[in-house]
């Protein structure tokens, strides 16, 4: 289990090192950042939201208060999701997506714990929030979708973001499990079997928003590079949502790789408070799972 | 979608938007204009003479949003802004029959 | 009640704002915006070459009162503002739902 | 007739207006406004300590034009405005209900 409790952190982290590491060059295109970088590979904040180094964006803060709703229940608490992202929200975060401002100001006005079908809500404003999820429920893949979906539906309501939700999930899932690449490359053909449009195998380079982009971009980085460092460094310099692109495939390369795998300077970097928090929550929460064995 | 138009007094344009932004409201435009009404301007010395300036500077704020919500947006500026002293300023609410969001294209209340 | 939009000539502000008085109403909200349209701006030397601007400068005057007065209102303000020269502005005319007076409270259209 | 008001970045002003008088439109009343939203202001350095600038310099473009052109003209300004980047900004439509040109005293969408 300790095995598992390592790989725990290193989804977590890597989701948070994802996030501060791509805001540098978010809605940047790949010509920009290699004019201002080169390449693009050291935590230095900046960017659109003029970041400071190691800081992180919604990407990371929200998975944080989803994880600490769930925890200081005991177990999936939707409305208590939805009530931390009310105080999340009106803390003066450094940047909301409109599609996630939308939805909790709707919860917080009328108390709708399920945004309505929409179809501009195919952003990753959903998908990004997956880790804490994915670690309340391993071993156990049924909770691990129904949580999802009920989570994202706080905001984003449409089959492709579901879909891009669940198998970030199942990746996660299998990657802690110590499965080989071939594993993980056969989960994302069931998504392209369900969903043609997240085709990746001729990488066309689009790495916006649209949740479509941002797993093909993911899914392309991850399947063409060796180690954490390399997924990362390649994901971030493709720009569009940097930080996104740059937390999933954290996620997805954290949990594969492993701690070790993880460069000490972005750790190093890493906000403080929040590289201790997501590794408390990341064990906190693997805990609080089925395969921890508890009662 | 309704827009609200509000005419306030410079200083105060801070506490509405911090106000409105503990609503979940963060998207406005602003613009400065200047206010005839009851409120005098005041004097200023000019070549010797006194000069009632005749006009008030003022802050207008436009706030396009979804209709469900008007009546608590203007509630919230209307306390905000207010200080009981001449000039305080309006609130006009009328209505928007499209939006569009440039960036992207998307129309109606999600553009917002 | 109805928001009469009125872009003037900025010389002309003073002669419109007295005859409106004259109408009983004082209260308004000005700015300074930039039109654009037949008028053709002047040229400026610059550099040693010419350059035409291309908009001129203009008042809007943002009045709401009760739809009863309307036509009146139009009337008066078009008559004062006119030139008879190109660019002599526009009056747009449009429906305002609900009006506060931030001071008070007051709604409607006693609290224009 | 209907009152585009199109809020964009300053510099895009050239394209819209250049792409407006393409579809036979001349006549716009032009502002300068403040954005909030979610595009960032920059910082700047003030006694030593850095401040975020928290709103961002916007054109604001009021175009009144008649009812059938409306789809197309959002259309067009969407296009030439957007850049894909945060902070591109917003299209209203809104209802004008009179219109009248100051130097003719015509009315309706002749005016315009
Ligand atoms: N009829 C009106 N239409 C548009 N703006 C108005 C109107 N009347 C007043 N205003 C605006 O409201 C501001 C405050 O009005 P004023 O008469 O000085 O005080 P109060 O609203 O407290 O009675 C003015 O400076 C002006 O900007
Ligand atoms: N379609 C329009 N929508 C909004 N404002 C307009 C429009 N057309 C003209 N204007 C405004 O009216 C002013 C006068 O227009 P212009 O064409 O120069 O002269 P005239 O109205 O005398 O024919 C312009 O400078 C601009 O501010
Ligand atoms: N609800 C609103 N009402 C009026 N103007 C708005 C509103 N929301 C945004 N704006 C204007 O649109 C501009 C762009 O908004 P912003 O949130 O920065 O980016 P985007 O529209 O690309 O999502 C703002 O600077 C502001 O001028
Ligand atoms: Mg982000
Ligand atoms: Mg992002």
């Amino acid at each position: 289990f300790d095995t598992v409790l390592a790989r725990a952190r290193a989804t977590y982290l890597g989701l948070a090192i994802g996030d501060a590491l791509g805001a540098t060059t978010e809605f940047m295109t790949p010509g920009e950042i290699k004019a201002q970088f080169k390449v693009h590979r050291k935590i230095i904040g900046g960017g659109w939201l003029y970041l400071k180094p190691g800081q992180v964006t919604d990407d990371t803060e929200m998975s944080i208060a989803l994880g600490r709703a769930v925890l200081s229940s005991g177990g999936w608490d939707l409305q208590g999701i939805a009530d931390n992202f009310v105080t999340w929200m009106r803390s003066k975060p450094v940047d909301i997506g409109s599609t996630c401002r939308r939805g909790i100001r709707d919860y917080m006005l009328k108390g709708q714990l399920e945004t309505p079908y929409n179809d501009w809500d195919a952003g990753n404003g959903a998908a990004m929030r997956m880790a804490p999820v994915a670690l309340l429920t391993l071993g156990d893949e049924e909770a691990m979708s129904r949580f999802a979906i009920s989570q994202a539906h706080l905001t984003h309501n449409h089959p492709l973001s579901d879909a891009a939700c669940i198998t970030i999930g199942r990746m996660i899932h299998q990657a802690i499990g110590s499965c080989d690449r071939f594993q993980l490359h056969a989960t994302t053909r069931e998504l392209v079997a369900e969903y043609k449009s997240f085709r990746f195998n001729k990488y066309q380079g689009n790495a916006s928003s649209y949740v479509v982009d941002t797993l093909q971009t993911v899914f392309h980085y991850f399947f063409t590079t060796a180690d954490f460092e390399e997924c990362l460094v390649a994901v971030v310099n493709q720009g569009g949502d940097a930080d996104t692109t740059g937390a999933i495939a954290g996620m997805i390369a954290g949990a594969f790789y492993g701690l070790d795998a993880i460069p000490l300077r972005w750790l190093k970097k890493l906000n403080r408070d929040v590289r201790i928090e997501v590794e408390q929550q990341a064990v906190d929460l693997a805990k609080l799972s089925p395969w921890s064995g508890d009662p | 979608m309704k827009k609200v138009e509000c005419i306030i007094k410079p200083f105060k344009l801070d506490d509405v938007k911090t106000a409105l932004s503990d609503l979940g409201i963060a998207g406005m435009t602003v613009s400065e204009v200047r206010g005839f009404g009851r409120q005098k301007g005041h004097t200023e010395l000019y070549r010797g003479a006194e000069y009632q300036i005749d006009f008030i500077p003022k802050v207008k704020i436009d706030l396009v949003i979804p209709e469900d919500q008007v009546n608590e947006v203007v509630e919230l500026v209307q306390k905000e802004a207010c200080t009981g002293r001449i000039g305080d300023g309006k609130i006009f609410v009328s209505d928007v029959g499209q939006a569009v969001r440039i960036r992207t294209g998307e129309t109606g209340p999600e553009s917002l």
